[in-house]
């Protein structure tokens, strides 16, 4: 391995870093949890730390461009240079470029994320079946809106599961729409467009408005590739139209005819010697993750080693199973040294089932030619709880939470408390019913007001106050002024003496405790506020100044200044042996 | 039917990378990552021979050092990479 000239490094170990623009190739969330893994990546090997900020300047600033994209070092289109990254240091250095003229995937083929219809969100299944045919890209097939469709299975005849691929009729990105779809025809500089353009830019990214009219609203988002777009060339995003002419041939697929170095390319409009509109044909693409981690390395003051099978190599080689190789790992503890404490918790499958994802808005979007899904839920498997069975086997607590100091696990009607002071072991199981009459078995989440030690207790669409046994409930939840399309409330945070944060699926709200209603600018989505917390956490709560995000038996422990300081095993929590 | 097929090859508009000699990539490639000028004792920034400067890839790379623009250099050369150069004066 290699240091840069001088040992540059960070003098502080909780590192930050920003996302400032996204690639139209990958969805915002992948892209999101790219990142995060390539930090993950030199996080869990030294004692550095990565928190995420949304605005302001972090130590390293990440974004996507093309060509010349603001440094003295322009890109150089597709392939070839891929991304660079500056070591640690003030202004520019510790940042991190990606070339936007690559196809930024996983690194084996699109990585299709759905929208809406049945899937929850699942990712496409390539090539998939439907009505006897196989597909290996998004279809409008079977539809009459133009909206490109997949099946998040093999069979989409025998699963029914589908989903929405991005497209610029589906959503836009970053801009100030706030993420609507296009609108077509829309006028801009009193031409009418309909299709997404680059006019009016110089950076080459496709845009376009979301309401008709851009000159009197100025409205607008970026449009997402679909995945049968071409890449770079001078049509980026078009589709290849076949057959197209070039030199007097005909071609039906992508050629490499005419390039030196044989790549595939088509033409995006029927005939190249008349339109010159061409790109490239999509491929494997470049794994935006082990991009982002071989460049976060230079930003954390590692060189290129020239040790073949070291992340830090200088060239591009997919490894679909990764793992920092020695040479990478020493490098970069020689820097920083190693990590402290306890090594970091291998993910175990769970026996409950529990969605990535959140759940769908309700559509009729489905292919016409198939029936429509009858659910757009997927159940969760219910495991009921013998009350002799140990809590430090309980693999999902229905809630936890705070009371009078002593943390509170609920599952199924039960209930075990545990404290860090005096004798810490756990003790239960003890009835909710003879504690908090008329509550249901199942709940979803309670927390402690702090000022009238009241007890709020929720589950499903209905809340329940309790001061001391005496209970004023079941009441809606709409009552305190959340929407009536929630489905429950997973988690809630107190905030100071007068406000808790109720947390549903990826977003929050919050309550303010004396007019019992919930403030205005609300809901916000948990990723803005609590970066580097599982979005799909089932259990919130506060403890010890501490917030607590569960996913399963894994908590993530956030400081008071919102930065992920543990990860650890929810029966950590419990004080099992 | 053993007729070669004799490829034309063309300028694609808005394409960066130009049909290129392997020696017009060689220079361009030990240039751009730090190969061709190098730091001398003194601190004073020296050029240095292009058979030099290609042992000097070759060793950074892993392959064998022959300070000739030989297949394997020039396959190396055209692979996809990180754009921090290898050598940094």
């Amino acid at each position: 391995y290699q240091t840069f000239e001088g040992d540059l490094k960070w003098d502080h170990t909780d590192v930050t870093y920003r996302i400032l623009n996204y690639s139209p190739d990958l969805d915002a969330s992948i892209t999101d949890d790219a990142f995060a893994r390539a930090f993950k990546v030199w996080s869990d090997v030294t004692p550095l730390t990565f928190t995420r900020l949304y605005d302001g300047i972090a130590d390293i600033m990440i974004s996507f461009g093309k060509k010349n994209h603001g440094d003295p070092y322009p890109f150089d289109g597709k392939d070839g240079l891929l991304a660079h990254a500056y070591p640690p240091g003030e202004g520019m250095q510790g940042d991190a470029h990606f070339d936007d003229d690559e196809y930024w995937t996983l690194g084996n083929g699109p990585a299709i994320k759905t929208y809406y219809g049945n899937a929850e969100g699942a990712m496409c299944h390539f090539p998939f079946w439907f009505e006897g045919k196989s597909y290996s890209t998004c279809t409008t097939e079977g539809r009459e809106d133009g909206l490109p469709w997949c099946a998040t299975t093999a069979d989409y005849g025998k699963d029914g599961k589908y989903g929405f691929c991005p497209s610029e009729l589906l959503f836009t990105y970053d801009g100030n729409g706030d993420g609507a779809p296009c609108v077509f025809p829309f006028v801009f500089e009193q031409k009418t467009y309909t299709s997404c353009t680059t006019d009016g830019r110089d950076d080459g990214y496709r845009w376009c408005a979301t309401t008709a009219n851009f000159d009197q609203d100025k409205k607008y988002g970026f449009c997402p590739n679909r995945d049968t777009a071409v890449i770079g060339g001078n049509s980026e995003g078009e589709p290849c139209q076949f057959p197209f002419s070039f030199q007097g041939k005909t071609y039906t697929s992508c050629t490499s005819e005419g390039r030196s170095d044989g790549k595939l390319w088509c033409a995006t409009t029927s005939d190249y010697d008349r339109d010159n509109k061409w790109g490239f044909c999509p491929d494997q693409g470049y794994s935006l993750f082990l991009v982002a981690a071989h460049e976060f390395g230079h930003a954390l003051g590692l060189d290129h080693s020239n040790i073949k099978d070291a992340l830090m190599y200088p060239m591009y080689k997919y490894i679909a199973d990764f793992s920092l190789n020695q040479d990478d790992i020493e490098g970069i503890q020689y820097l920083y040294g190693p990590k402290k404490g306890p090594k970091p918790t291998p993910p175990k499958p769970s026996t409950t089932t529990s969605s990535p994802v959140s759940t769908p808005k309700p559509t009729k979007k489905t292919p016409k030619t198939t029936p429509s899904p009858t659910s757009t839920t997927t159940p969760s498997v219910y495991t009921p709880v013998d009350p002799s069975v140990d809590p430090c086997k309980v693999d999902k607590f229905d809630v936890i939470t705070e009371i009078q100091g002593e943390l509170h696990f609920f599952k199924d009607g039960y209930y075990w408390k545990s404290s860090n002071r005096g004798n810490r072991e756990h003790k239960g199981p003890f009835l909710v019913s003879e504690r908090w009459p008329s509550l249901p078995a199942k709940l979803d989440t309670a927390f402690e007001d702090p000022l009238t030690k009241k007890m709020y207790f929720f589950a499903d669409t209905s809340f329940w106050v309790f001061t001391g046994q005496e209970v004023q409930g079941p009441r809606r939840i709409e009552k305190l002024g959340l929407s009536a399309s929630l489905k429950k409330v997973e988690g809630a945070l107190q905030r100071g003496k007068d406000k808790v944060l109720l947390f549903s699926g990826e977003d929050y709200w919050r309550l303010d405790m004396k007019t019992q209603q919930i403030d205005k600018g609300y809901p916000r989505h948990i990723d803005v506020t609590f970066g580097g917390v599982p979005l799909d956490a089932h259990d919130v709560f506060l403890y010890n100044g501490h917030y607590y995000f569960c996913r399963d038996i894994y908590y993530w422990r956030m400081t008071s200044k919102r930065q992920v300081d543990r990860v650890g095993y929810v029966y950590e929590l419990l004080n099992c042996p | 039917w053993c007729l070669p097929i004799k490829s034309t090859f063309v300028t694609f508009p808005g394409d960066l990378i130009k049909n290129m000699t392997d020696i017009e990539l060689a220079e361009s490639y030990l240039n751009r990552f730090g190969y061709m000028e190098v730091l001398d004792k003194s601190g004073r920034q020296a050029a240095v021979s292009t058979s030099k400067a290609l042992r000097r890839l070759q060793n950074q790379l892993g392959l064998e050092e022959t300070g000739k623009l030989d297949q394997p250099t020039i396959d190396a050369m055209k692979q996809p990479r990180c754009g921090v150069p290898d050598v940094r004066n």
